[in-house]
């Protein structure tokens, strides 16, 4: 409504420009938190290495894991895909990486994190895990890779997975953990361990640090679960 | 659609540009660079109820002639969407990882009488 009028719809006065302006701001937060399901905006992230970023993404599209939507969009270079008409339920492509864990002469763990919101309310579609050997030993290295999961009832953790591989040479190897990660998706926190053990003796062979550039990450495509529509005739 | 000038009265879309850096969420929000969270405004008396096009159903549209046809029942109608798309979010969730999701429906592109 004009100024000093009322609203033709809702009888409410009009409010001033710049008491309009600020209630628009505030409803677009609201609007953007409650979609994403988040109580509150994020706090201040640590972002990843830009190294350790455009590394991900490249391997990601190596292996077509990424869509180009979000290969473009995470290197931050072109405009959002304004063509997007969706299914209409909401779709999540997630990237996760490690934190290191407890090591010991012969293992390594790695960490990974889900955001609840996103956990709570979709389905995983997709996840895999990469994980980059730096420097495997002489000739061909065993390494068994374990995925864990915290029990709810106590400090264990439970073994969700189980890969034995034979690393013959320095590069990436993708696992798919897309049943772990789902089974985690009904957890609080939804938080995956990545166990590797190498035999004794033989080092760890991933990167050294985890602002290395082949860091191992975690790539997982969710949609969101269909609401439940009640009908009634 | 009709997007609305500085005196329109009908109904139109309002454009309505949210820069996250005016609003300090540009250090989690990653792309885009804003949100364009347009509106629909304006009035709707009868003479523009149920036109062909403007977010009319057929079903509308006949119920809307009824309406006209008997002052009985001369009341306006409302300004709403008839067209939206989806806002493509890239961000940082709490655990600092990096989520795109596109939300469905949050982008108003038209509006029209109902």
């Amino acid at each position: 409504a004009a100024k000093g009028e009322r609203c033709p719809a809702c009888g409410v006065a009009a409010l001033a420009p710049g008491a309009q302006r600020d209630a628009l701001l505030a409803l677009a937060k609201r609007s953007i938190l409650a979609k994403l399901r988040l109580p509150g905006r994020p706090s201040v992230p640590q972002p990843p290495s830009r190294g350790s970023l455009l590394t991900a993404l490249r391997t990601m599209l190596r292996d077509g894991a990424a869509t180009p939507g979000m290969l473009r969009d995470a290197a931050a270079t072109a405009g959002m895909s304004q063509d997007g008409r969706g299914t209409g339920l909401q779709e999540y492509e997630l990237l996760s990486f490690a934190e290191s864990g407890s090591s010991t002469s012969h293992s390594v763990h790695l960490h990974f994190r889900f955001s609840q919101e996103v956990a709570r309310s979709s389905d995983i579609q997709q996840a895999t895990l990469y994980l980059f050997w730096a420097s495997p030993g002489r000739g061909s290295q065993p390494v068994t890779v374990r995925l864990l999961r915290a029990d709810p009832a106590g400090p264990n953790l439970t073994v969700t997975g189980e890969t034995r591989l034979e690393v013959q040479r320095p590069g990436w190897t993708a696992l798919d953990i897309g049943a772990a990660v789902q089974s985690l998706f009904t957890q609080d926190t939804p938080r995956l361990t990545v166990q590797l053990e190498v035999p004794e003796g033989w080092g760890s062979p991933l990167p050294p640090h985890p602002s290395h550039s082949h860091w191992p990450f975690v790539v997982a495509r969710a949609q969101a679960r269909t609401p439940h529509r009640l009908r009634r005739r | 659609g009709v997007d609305c000038g500085a005196d329109s009265r009908m109904c139109c879309r309002q454009e309505f540009f949210v820069d996250f850096k005016e609003i300090g969420w540009e250090d989690w929000i990653i792309q885009p660079e804003g949100y364009h969270m347009n509106y629909c405004s304006g009035l709707c008396p009868l003479h523009m109820a149920g036109i062909p096009g403007l977010a009319a159903s057929f079903h509308t549209a006949v119920l809307n002639r009824i309406k006209a046809a008997s002052a009985a029942a001369a009341v306006d109608s409302c300004c709403v969407p008839t067209q939206r798309r989806p806002l493509s979010l890239l961000y940082y969730d709490r655990d600092s990882n990096i989520v795109k999701t596109d939300i469905p429906d949050m982008i108003v592109d038209s509006c029209g009488c109902t």
